[in-house]
């Protein structure tokens, strides 16, 4: 039994990466089997979470296009429950070249069903765009989990991101869920901040998380360190706001 | 003469919007004709800066796929010189159409040069991927401007958008050059924040402003106005550091 949760929103630096980092080693932690997925050229999933790259080294460009499989190129993490499949550059080609492949958007679905037996939670993290890459991790998911920064440009990039899930949920993805909305780089101090965390609780009253991630400088420090903020400052309060989310989610996806 | 500048990062959430609405503002105030052309799906420019676009209105898509003129989509703004050329959600199927497009890439350079006797400059806001969109808008230019936040991932990104600038310069447009590196969201009580900005200078001595944007609340209030911070709140620490950014620009393409 497996869960696949794909972090998800076309807007730009809304906390996707960090999210998905540290969603992971705080599932991880908590001793469930986590892989974490970099679906992001950009790698910084990979970067953030200390893993070192050769050029030699198999991502999941290489797995994508089948000529690796997914255990060859998985890489382990500080935290024994945790693995990494990372992504670097190369990653931008796939886009390219899976146009030309039958059923290119159900690549990553195909993959991943694979290792149902190997991980309690899949982790996706995806890059800032709606794109093949994006598209193939909605598919392969069970649920979605939308990061939204407490900005005034978030709620603009909400409705056509809800449009995107419903468009993979009927041609792609039949039952693609919401795992939840999750306020982040939330400033207590700042009106506009408690002013769109209010419009967002009004417009989906059950979908928001309870966790409510705080700006917390040590969360920007951590991947400068390759370690989850978990390990990077256990007690800082952005450590436990994801160790109350990965509660959450735990709890939400209990298998019965 | 006009000068077409891009603003672009693939890296999201850097202040690329930001940066465009209001260095486009600073140049209008100060009396020059700025065009700003939102490039991005998400229309993060166009709300910004207080545009209201109903379903009939045209927009950068109608423009590109040579629906209408570009002088019927351009809207006005509250400053008598600052004009803007919108975009909405349709744009992302313009990356789609462009491809079976003769020289699809050049398309928005072929347009805006119509448009140069009329603009002293021309600013470009670009989506955080390096699609289509990107490529036309780093085609169309005469430089880049690239807003960096001074985080860890900001480094990161920051060689793998220089090597696409230079395949750029090397295929599609040979005059490409860089306008500067903004290090934007700079929060002086931050060590890394110090850090990242040393590193940067250090590799690009000549080509970071000397025009800092502090991290600033009034900034991200005045797009929910629909004002650029020049209008917004004047007097502000934001407000100042990009008439002083604007101030540069205009010294260094001071046309001789
Ligand atoms: N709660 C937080 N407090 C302080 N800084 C944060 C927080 N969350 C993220 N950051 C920092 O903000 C920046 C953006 O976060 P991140 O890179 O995770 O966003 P993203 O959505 O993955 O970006 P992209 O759209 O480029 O993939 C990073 O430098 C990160 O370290
Ligand atoms: N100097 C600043 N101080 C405070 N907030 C800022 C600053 N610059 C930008 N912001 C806010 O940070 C968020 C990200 O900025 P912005 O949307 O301009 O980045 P972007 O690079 O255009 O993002 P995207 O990659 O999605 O296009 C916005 O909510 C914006 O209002
Ligand atoms: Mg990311
Ligand atoms: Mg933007």
């Amino acid at each position: 039994m497996s869960t696949v949760i794909c972090i998800a929103n076309r807007k730009g630096g809304v906390g996707k990466t960090t999210t998905a980092i540290n969603l992971s080693a705080a599932l991880g932690v908590a001793g469930a089997a986590t892989l974490l997925v970099d679906c992001d050229p950009q790698g910084n999933a990979t970067s953030g979470i200390g893993v070192k790259l050769t050029d030699e080294s198999p991502t999941l460009y290489d797995v994508l296009l089948e000529e690796c499989p997914l255990a060859d190129a998985v890489q382990h993490t500080a935290i024994a429950q945790l693995a990494v499949l990372p992504a670097n550059h190369d990653l931008i080609g796939a886009e390219v070249e899976l146009l030309n492949i039958e059923r290119r958007e159900y690549r990553l679905q195909e993959i991943l069903r694979k290792e149902y037996d190997r991980y309690r939670y899949i982790i996706l993290d995806c890059p800032p765009s709606l794109g093949l890459l994006t598209v193939n991790a909605l598919t392969a998911a069970d649920s979605v989990l939308i990061p939204l920064q407490c900005e005034y440009y978030a709620l603009e990039g909400l409705r056509s991101l809800l449009e995107t899930i419903d468009l993979i949920r009927e041609r792609l993805n039949p039952d693609l869920a919401i795992e939840g909305l999750l306020l982040t780089m939330f400033d207590a101090r700042n009106k506009l901040c408690h002013q769109v965390a209010d419009e967002v609780r009004k417009f989906f009253p059950q979908q928001v998380f309870d966790a409510i991630i705080p700006r917390n400088v040590r969360l920007s420090e951590s991947p400068s360190h390759g370690l989850p903020v978990i390990l990077y400052d256990p007690s800082c309060r952005g450590a436990q706001s994801y160790m109350e989310l990965a509660q959450e989610v735990a709890t939400s996806n209990k298998s019965t």
